[in-house]
């Protein structure tokens, strides 16, 4: 039991890091931050890890805080998402759902977001994600538009490829939404 | 492995049956307006994948299955403007729903995942159209990696943040469930 | 104290269907929906009703469920504003500070709060808004940006009254935010 | 009535001194990116105000403090780069702080509420630079139709929605605190 609890831990704690500056990354952001933030993982108790807890910390770039409740919305948004990424990397899910976790992004942020689901998205990996903001939404493979049917009082579905449009088509669906 | 597709049979706000397909895509968004179903299709996800109806915004199994009419209020409020229709709904409301998810193992093997809800208010469910009760479903799953306990790959609409704030033993928990 | 309550209670409980209406009015979204939804508050107990609870149902347009647990998010926002506002019109608190109360609102209900709001506020019911959004926050009279001092690790603000803008010196504006 | 402007010294995120006015706009916008100091400002006028400090995202006065340095980990994580400079922001930080409300009453005369944090940590009320009780600041307020203990015209960030599913108690709650 301590094996596997500490084969889980090392590995997600090794991983939150990288992640979480990968999120964070400057190069996304207009302003010229010195590097992406920094974020690990302490155990209260090392000799029986499973029975006690585990800390999160997480730092955005520039800033002092280290604890959670410091954290903005925004900043805890994107604590969030590294962790559950960091943990993906240990158990690999075929698929993750996320519901409008975008919800208290800036723009900024909103970018980083799509920019990092883009690059980790694969045949394994696979992401379904209900969004409001058309920043994020239009840069996927595809769209899965909901509407209610007013007068059959229900939920009806439209489904539109997007890799099958260029910019300029890209541009008329958004019309049409 | 991937999600391939959904059917949706009087499941919420999804009246008679919908299907949905994800294709090839890798990355897919569900957009529409407030109120329109987005979180009901995924609780459609969840619900096909074994997960506990609490975690679906309802207290029971029943309130899962599509309701066209107006809800009987528990203080008799129904003075209101169409109580002939109440009536009338009532009669037309389902009594069964089911989601079926089509699944593709990395294998190339696809899976028919399917759970039911009877008319006496239970949930069934089928691998391959072949009943199986809830633990072998989840074992199953387990082995795609999918863990229903933990739930990591799911963050239902407002709970991300709490993800990040939750306290160190339940953090801790979550470990222990994924190790 | 059985008085002052039902003051309260009738006085909100009359005010929070017409608000409701207004805030979910179908002239603002592309829908024809036949009308506004509807909303209201009943007693626990008439007799002794501030040892009883208060319950709040509402219903959108063209929907059939009235208890709040079958709302989706969006829904259960727009319904609490309701709520806010018809409180307000019994106790007229001079201010509003509302943070983000935008995050789980689609386009066409952002621009049905903004509308509240420009028809709403006046020298004695002023509205501070926090929010992400452009459709909403472009707007207002004027704007507080918040901005991070990198060098000073710290908080700075800029206001901008935008009344000062006719609608081309609005898009300028924009860019530079 | 309306509120005018402020000033925060040394509040939360903003060191020294700061100052925002209102001017005549009936609606304002704060707007900024993550994590820049947006609910700072709105807990500044729930702080002014007379709010509790665990309504504040904190929980003790001192938190409320500009605090420039690393913070100091329980378990000692100060292994990490910039070791002597947490030192010697503990040295900068400043030990008081406090927020100035401007707020013009309907009648045109003007009220300086001021709360500030001291030194030994607790929290001090003014009117017009004269001390006084939180009783009589909040009963002052009350006068402008400002229930602090009501809190019905501040929404904290993500509270939104909950204020539309609270219990059928909480909302009686609330109502018989407004009559
Ligand atoms: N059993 C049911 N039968 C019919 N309709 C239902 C049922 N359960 C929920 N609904 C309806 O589903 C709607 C909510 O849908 P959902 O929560 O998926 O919206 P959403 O698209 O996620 O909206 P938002 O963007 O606001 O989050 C409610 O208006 C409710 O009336
Ligand atoms: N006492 C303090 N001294 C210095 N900085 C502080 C203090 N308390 C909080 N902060 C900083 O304030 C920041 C959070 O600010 P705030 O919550 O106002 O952001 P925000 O603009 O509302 O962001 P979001 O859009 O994500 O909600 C944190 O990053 C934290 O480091
Ligand atoms: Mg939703
Ligand atoms: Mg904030």
């Amino acid at each position: 039991r301590y094996d596997l609890f500490m084969t889980a831990f090392n590995h997600i704690a090794a991983k939150i890091d990288p992640i979480y500056k990968e999120l964070t990354n400057p190069q996304f952001s207009t302003s010229m931050t010195l590097g992406g933030g920094s974020a690990y993982l302490t155990l209260e108790d090392e000799d029986e890890p499973y029975l006690s807890g585990i800390r999160y910390h997480a730092m955005p770039p520039m800033k002092r805080f280290k604890d959670m409740e410091f954290l903005s919305g925004g900043e805890k948004t994107i604590a969030a998402l590294s962790l559950l990424f960091a943990i993906h990397s240990f158990i690999p899910s075929p698929f993750f759902v996320l519901d409008e976790v975008d919800a208290a992004l800036d723009n900024g942020n909103v970018a980083k977001i799509a920019k990092y689901i883009l690059n980790h998205c694969s045949v394994d990996f696979q992401f379904i994600v209900i969004s409001l903001k058309n920043s994020l939404f239009e840069k996927s493979d595809s769209l899965v538009g909901i509407y209610r049917d007013k007068d059959d009082n229900c939920s009806k579905t439209i489904t539109l490829d997007l890799r099958t449009f260029d910019e300029a088509g890209m541009a008329n669906a958004g019309a049409g939404a | 492995g991937r999600l391939v597709g959904l059917e949706l049979h009087n499941f919420k706000s999804y009246k008679g049956t919908t299907s949905v397909g994800f294709g090839t895509a890798q990355f897919t968004s569900i957009i529409g307006p407030n109120g329109s179903g987005k979180s009901n299709m995924m609780d459609a996800i969840s619900f096909v994948l074994g997960v506990r109806t609490n975690q679906l915004r309802s207290s029971q199994l029943k309130d899962l299955i599509y309701r066209g009419s107006r809800i009987e209020e528990e203080q008799g409020q129904e003075a209101e403007q169409g109580e002939a229709e109440a009536e009338q709904g009532e009669e037309g409301d389902p009594d069964r729903a089911y989601v079926l998810a089509l699944y593709e193992k990395s294998n190339g093997e696809t899976l028919n995942l399917k759970r039911t809800i009877t008319a006496r208010g239970n949930s069934e469910y089928r691998v391959n159209n072949k009943k199986t009760t809830y633990n072998e479903f989840s074992s199953l799953l387990k082995e795609e990696n999918i863990l229903i306990k933990a739930k990591n790959f799911l963050v239902f609409q407002g709970d991300v943040e709490q993800i990040a704030s939750q306290s160190a033993s339940e953090l801790s928990k979550m470990i222990e469930t994924i190790s």
